[in-house]
């Protein structure tokens, strides 16, 4: 028996639309710890790891481990019709092959259960051991997003260095090359609106834009976002979702032949 | 030119 009811349903239609492009079919897991899901997109190139905390749903009820097999555009055209102030419950039985989403409008005049097929997902787990990275550099995400989408109208692929300077988003292409160097900004009116470096070592890597601006469909999630960097490791994109948890993408660097 | 890593190549199943 499975009962998560999220009084901020919008948290769940948000990270279906950040991670529905990136990967069609996917297992979410249910634990005491919280509902969480990883995947790859299907070149494995990318991977997506999420994790929403039990203690962030105003009921959590999993009697054992599960894992349920969903195919996320399905399951993205289900939770549209959830009002963005509605409630979702998410529903299950053990051994059933479906889940139910339950939305309850703020009022509780309008209550809709849809139930969704699930499927069998033979997905990879991969183990992502705690890192050291060189370079942390956490900066607003809409600054992050904007940067992404400009530069891929010139190129296909970044290189992101972080040296004392700044970090530095450069991209090359037929037309010519593009450049854009970000400082850190620590005197802001919010934290969030915040440029924070942390550098250990200078660092530069190469990564295929077409995925960060896959990743950057999180930006709705959280008003910042991480960006983790090391010489010999996949970038992590990390999205907080408030009080609950987060949104991590890891994407593999592109090296010389 | 470059090559694309895998994700696979970094981390293990488990």
């Amino acid at each position: 028996m499975l009962e998560l009811r999220l009084v901020q349903g919008s948290l769940l239609k948000k990270v279906l639309e950040a991670t529905k492009d990136l990967v069609t079919d996917a297992n979410f897991d249910c634990s005491a710890t919280g509902f969480s899901l990883q995947a790859m997109d299907s070149s494995h190139v990318a991977l997506v790891a999420l994790l929403l905390r039990s203690e962030g749903f105003e009921h959590y009820r999993c009697d054992r481990n599960i894992s349920m097999g969903m195919n996320l555009n399905n399951m993205s055209k289900m939770l549209k019709c959830a009002g963005n102030d509605d409630i979702i419950t998410i529903k299950g039985d053990d051994g059933s092959d479906t889940v139910t989403f339950m939305f309850e409008s703020p009022n509780q005049d309008k209550i809709s259960d849809f139930e969704m097929k699930l499927m069998d997902i033979d997905s990879e787990h991969l183990g992502i051991p705690e890192a050291e990275y060189h370079a942390i550099v956490k900066m607003p995400s809409s600054e992050f997003q904007r940067i992404c989408k400009d530069l891929s109208s010139i190129g296909d692929t970044v290189v992101i260095s972080v040296t004392k300077e700044g970090v530095k988003f450069s991209t090359r292409g037929d037309i010519g090359t593009a450049n854009i160097v970000c400082r850190q900004n620590k005197t802001v009116d919010k934290p969030e609106e915040a440029t924070i470096i942390e550098m250990n070592e200078p660092v530069s890597l190469t990564f295929a834009l077409r995925y960060l601006n896959s990743f950057t469909k999180a930006t709705p999630l959280s008003e910042s976002v991480t960006v983790s960097l090391s010489s010999e490791l996949p970038v992590v994109v990390e999205y907080k979702i408030a009080d609950m948890g987060y949104i991590r993408f890891y994407l593999a660097p592109k090296i010389e032949d | 030119s470059r090559v694309q890593l895998s994700i696979t190549e970094f981390y293990r199943s488990t």
